[in-house]
């Protein structure tokens, strides 16, 4: 539970026309499975705000689990490594 | 790059080439997600190019620390990079202690250099691998514009966040690339095209629903079955051919017989040197001349050429058993192993020549013969030309699909074997900046670069219609008719799941006659038919969506391929075709149907006009086998007379429900 990892939280089709808007409801929307703003601020790695919507950032299992239980959210899923080829 | 362009028919001095008439890709980004960008290298002049196109909306990051700086022109248009899903997983600072790295886009490992310069590098004269190889580097569009987004970082050899992945796919949909090449996989078993652990099926899903063409690779997990990667539809998957070119090695005995090996040799030749392999007393004689546990002497080898045998693992146990052998005094080896079609020098340019078993047996049965057997090593020479047949390379990942059978992958293929190209003068490898590497890495920028110059000759084609234009004038046979074999164990004639559609030709994908485009509601179509749920698949493309009550079937999806991986009796499929040719054409159809399986067409013909640009048909399918088969190969062509449009046909009869790869 206390471990945190980097999870992607993915959105879908970017419904906002402007970023700045596509950010901010990111960060609200990871504010609510953490206690403030600001926390959910440092928690936050990249906000994907043109060619889709949805964010990553450090998560432990709960707080990733009710994240994709939020409407909205059609998956939480975990970071993973890729190799060159 | 000396020479594979000129394979694909892309050489420079023809008038004819589609690099001509595209002028050579001029203001078309090609975005490159991979290790970043060597600047300075000469390929990246910007001598010729007109001012960055204006709608252009990238920039160019130069990096934290002064030695890593990067600065842009007008061939590197675009440079930046994404490490903070790396680092939060890995733990910061970067660990580097093995090799260096830059917080920049400037690349340390080398391999994003390459696989740029190979999609849109400037020409460079006078380059060789050691001697090797020699001539013009260059990409497939000279002309397009690079964007670099480095998002694999320089640790075990290279990897990359599947969260860094999708901000630099988000990134590169706004600032406005028309093409992205991603050298990058992960391993079986795959994630699903809407998983985003994938990182590159879902990001790539909202770029081509942009009109991006997004070019990844097929793998280097070949030759065995269902190891194919990046199996998305909307995604043009590349695997990897060998070229005309080889680089033959002579052993001559002491008996005066002389074999030819392959090697990256370019040393002095080694004169006649006692020839041993080292054979161990009791029950297992051949132990001792394992490659891969090469354990040798000074007394025994000293001065000596040595010869052995690779049973797994060939590359490694090359690297191993040349070093064991030079540590012992030996003056060269020669392995004999199964075919890889990779080279790779054997550092410091050590002699070690590799044959095949049935010529390292012949040279096994002359040292067990002979009282003094002697060989000599000549160093490498470089073969090029027709009698040199290109061939799906050993490693290349093949299919079928392990996620959805009936899609074929992978798409194309492209050379990526001892491929010569820029690299970052920290590659340890490295030649004058250069250096020749093979996969399906290689393999895929050379496509990148070619839907490059199809995009600048047509700008409204969408990715699905470029693929199509490339599956369907690919070659299957080399310019004397002669088919093209894939390398394995054994070598075997080429089907669909080893090449796609076949090695690719872009001076045919310029004018493919008819395209089978698809869309949006045709990539909601496979998600639909692949089960994926309402609302996911209403998020992704975001609308709302609802999937048919009765499922669509996959075999109907709009691909220029037609593969039923489980056919019982009969089953009728359809395609859309589009004329992309002149108004008025008559197409008639050319069945090669697969052995035991028959293929009806209605209409048998197509006529194009000027109000009729669309036209659907079916193929209905039947087979006659009474058991579980594997799977047959055959084409369907369209033809008016000067474009032949091939889908290849893939069919598998399942009268019982299969319980294996049978």
């Amino acid at each position: 539970e206390g471990k945190s990892k980097v999870h992607i939280v993915y959105l879908g089709e970017n419904q906002h026309n402007d970023p700045a808007l596509a950010v901010d409801y990111h960060h609200e929307m990871l504010a609510t499975v953490v206690e403030s703003k600001e926390i959910a601020s440092d928690m936050m790695i990249y906000s994907y705000k043109h060619g889709f919507s949805g964010f990553a950032a450090k998560l432990t299992e709960s707080q990733a689990q009710r994240l994709a239980e939020l409407p909205g959210v059609i998956r939480v899923i975990p970071n993973r490594i890729h190799r060159l080829q | 790059t000396t020479r594979s362009w000129d394979f694909l028919g892309l050489s420079s001095s023809s008038p004819s080439s589609i690099l001509v008439s595209s002028k050579m890709g001029d203001g078309v980004i090609i975005g490159v997600l991979d290790t970043g960008v060597w600047p300075e290298s000469e390929v990246f002049k910007d001598e010729g190019l007109g001012p960055i196109p204006s709608r252009w909306k990238g920039v160019c990051e130069s990096g934290k620390h002064s030695n890593g700086k990067v600065r842009c022109n007008r061939k590197i248009i675009g440079a930046r990079w994404f490490v903070d899903g790396f680092l939060a997983e890995y733990g910061q600072p970067l660990n580097t202690s093995d090799n260096q790295e830059y917080l920049s886009p400037r690349d340390a490992n080398g391999h994003g250099t390459h696989t740029s310069s190979t999609a849109a590098g400037a020409f460079v004269g006078n380059v060789s691998y050691k001697g090797l190889a020699s001539g013009t580097v260059r990409g497939g569009a000279p002309h397009a514009r690079l964007a670099i987004y480095k998002v694999c970082w320089n640790v075990l050899g290279g990897q990359c966040a599947s969260a860094d992945i999708l901000k630099a796919l988000d990134e590169a949909i706004h600032d406005g690339v028309d093409v992205l090449s991603l050298s990058i996989g992960s391993s079986i078993p795959l994630f699903s095209d809407v998983d985003e652990r994938d990182g590159i099926a879902t990001g790539s899903f909202h770029a081509v629903t942009r009109g991006i063409t997004v070019v990844c690779g097929a793998a280097n997990d070949g030759p065995s079955a269902q190891t194919v990667q990046n199996t998305a539809p909307w995604i043009l998957t590349v695997a990897a051919s060998t070229i005309d070119r080889t680089f033959p090695a002579a052993i001559k005995l002491g008996n005066n017989k002389t074999f030819l090996g392959q090697a990256l040799y370019t040393g002095k030749e080694i004169g006649f040197r006692r020839l041993v392999y080292p054979e161990a007393s009791g029950l297992d004689p051949n132990s001792a001349g394992v490659c891969q546990a090469l354990s040798v002497s000074p007394s025994l080898v000293a001065g000596k050429v040595v010869l052995c045998f690779a049973s797994t693992t060939p590359r490694v146990s090359i690297f191993r058993a040349a070093a064991v052998v030079r540590a012992a005094g030996g003056v060269g080896l020669i392995v004999a192993k199964n075919p890889t079609d990779v080279l790779t020098s054997c550092g410091d340019n050590f002699p070690c020549i590799e044959v095949d078993f049935e010529i390292g047996t012949h040279i096994l049965f002359y040292i067990r013969s002979t009282r003094s057997p002697e060989a000599k090593l000549s160093h490498s020479k470089t073969l090029v030309g027709k009698r040199t047949l290109a061939k799906v390379a050993y490693f290349s990942s093949r299919g079928p699909n392990s996620i959805a059978p009936a899609i074929l992958k992978p798409d194309i293929t492209a050379p990526g074997v001892n491929i010569l190209a820029a690299t970052s003068p920290l590659d340890q490898l490295a030649d004058g900046g250069y250096v020749m590497h093979s996969g399906t890495s290689m393999s895929t920028p050379h496509v990148a670069g070619i839907v490059a110059l199809l995009k600048a000759l047509h700008p409204t084609w969408s990715p699905a219609a470029i693929k199509s234009a490339l599956v369907t004038t690919a070659w299957r046979k080399d310019q004397s008719g002669f088919p093209i074999f894939a390398d394995g164990s054994p070598q075997k004639l080429a089907n669909p799941f080893d090449y796609g559609g076949g090695i690719v030709n872009p001076n045919g994908a310029a004018d493919p006659g008819l395209v089978y485009d698809m869309g949006t509601v045709d990539y909601m179509h496979y998600l639909c038919a692949m089960d994926y749920n309402n609302s996911a698949i209403s998020r992704l493309v975001g609308r709302s969506i609802v999937c048919p009550s009765e499922k669509p079937s996959l075999l109907d999806i709009n691909l220029p391929s037609i593969t039923i991986p489980s056919l019982r009796h009969s089953t009728t499929i359809t395609r859309t075709v589009t004329n992309a040719g002149a108004s008025k054409a008559i197409y008639k159809a050319m069945i090669d149907s697969p052995f035991g399986i028959t293929m009806v067409l209605n209409p048998g013909v197509l006529v194009f006009n000027s109000t009729t640009k669309k036209i659907s048909y079916t193929v209905t399918v039947t087979t006659i086998h009474q058991v579980n088969t594997g799977y047959f190969f055959g084409s369907l062509t369209w033809t008016d007379g000067i474009h032949n449009v091939t889908s290849p046909v893939s069919v598998r009869t399942e009268v019982l429900q299969s319980y294996e790869d049978d």
